[in-house]
């Protein structure tokens, strides 16, 4: 089974 | 003062309905040299991005910087209700808590006012670094579009891999399995129908087939897409508009 990541794992807040 | 007129309210309409099935709430913020917005889909997994810089515009008025908390739903209810060829400008002022959509129709002297209700959106802005990424694909949108509608029959993810020479699509699922291999090729003729690929490293990534379906419904933007791979980072897909792009990063799916 794959697991999702998410978006906010690759860009922090800017 | 924020004065946008478009040339043709089906840019615009088209635009969003890039957008408007995979996020709700989005912050506009216009500036003087354009429009930008920015959102996250609920599952934290897509974030659109999208500019539209001036020349998008018949002609565009922005004193100072304002942000429009818009619901996609309600503006999209507003846009079915001009016509495609209408001319189509976004008023609002300094502190808006509504946007004005004017569509004139010219020839039959025919204008169309309405005023959408602003929302107080709370969405922090993430900064997208520039990334090295390990391929960049360019290829027709309809034809990366079916192979994303035909495969995500098959399973709820699709493997995109990718090798010097090869970009193969794979779907294996509890019904059966599918793949589409191409080849880049550049058709001199008519070169939107070519397939460019330029690979520094092989990639093997996974996405959620559902994110993709979304995804290609900013296919009717523009004649190709950019799709930018990393195996450390979320993907780009981008359809460029005739100044400013939608794009859309999608995150993978790792072996846990």
């Amino acid at each position: 089974k794959r697991k999702q990541s998410t978006i906010e794992q690759f860009f922090g807040k800017s | 003062m924020l004065e946008a007129k478009f040339e043709e309210a089906s840019l615009f309409k088209r635009i969003i309905d890039g957008f408007k099935d995979c996020v709700q709430l989005v912050n506009f913020q216009c500036k003087e040299d354009g429009i930008i917005a920015q959102a996250v889909d609920d599952s934290r997994v897509l974030l659109v991005s999208l500019e539209i810089g001036i020349e998008a515009f018949q002609n565009y008025r922005c004193d100072h910087p304002v942000t429009l908390g818009i619901d996609l739903t309600s503006l999209s209810k507003i846009l079915r209700c001009g016509n495609n060829t209408d001319n189509l400008t976004l008023i609002a002022d300094d502190t808006p808590d509504s946007v004005l959509l004017l569509f004139e129709d010219t020839k039959k002297d025919r204008i169309a006012e309405y005023s959408l209700k602003l929302m107080d959106i709370d969405a922090e802005f993430l900064k997208i670094e520039d990334l090295a990424y390990d391929c960049t694909l360019k290829m027709p949108s309809p034809e990366f579009s079916k192979i994303v509608r035909d495969l995500s029959q098959l399973s709820d993810s699709i493997n995109i891999m990718i090798t010097k020479e090869t970009i193969k699509f794979v779907a294996d699922g509890d019904i059966g399995s599918g793949s589409v291999i191409l080849k880049p090729f550049v058709n001199m003729d008519k070169p939107q129908e070519s397939i460019n690929l330029n690979m520094d490293q092989p990639v093997d990534l996974t996405f959620g087939s559902k994110y993709l379906l979304d995804i290609v419904k900013g296919s009717a933007l523009s004649d190709n897409v950019g799709v930018r791979l990393s195996s450390e980072a979320p993907a780009l897909f981008q359809f460029d508009l005739k100044s400013g792009y939608l794009q859309f990063f999608l995150a993978p799916k790792f072996n846990d």
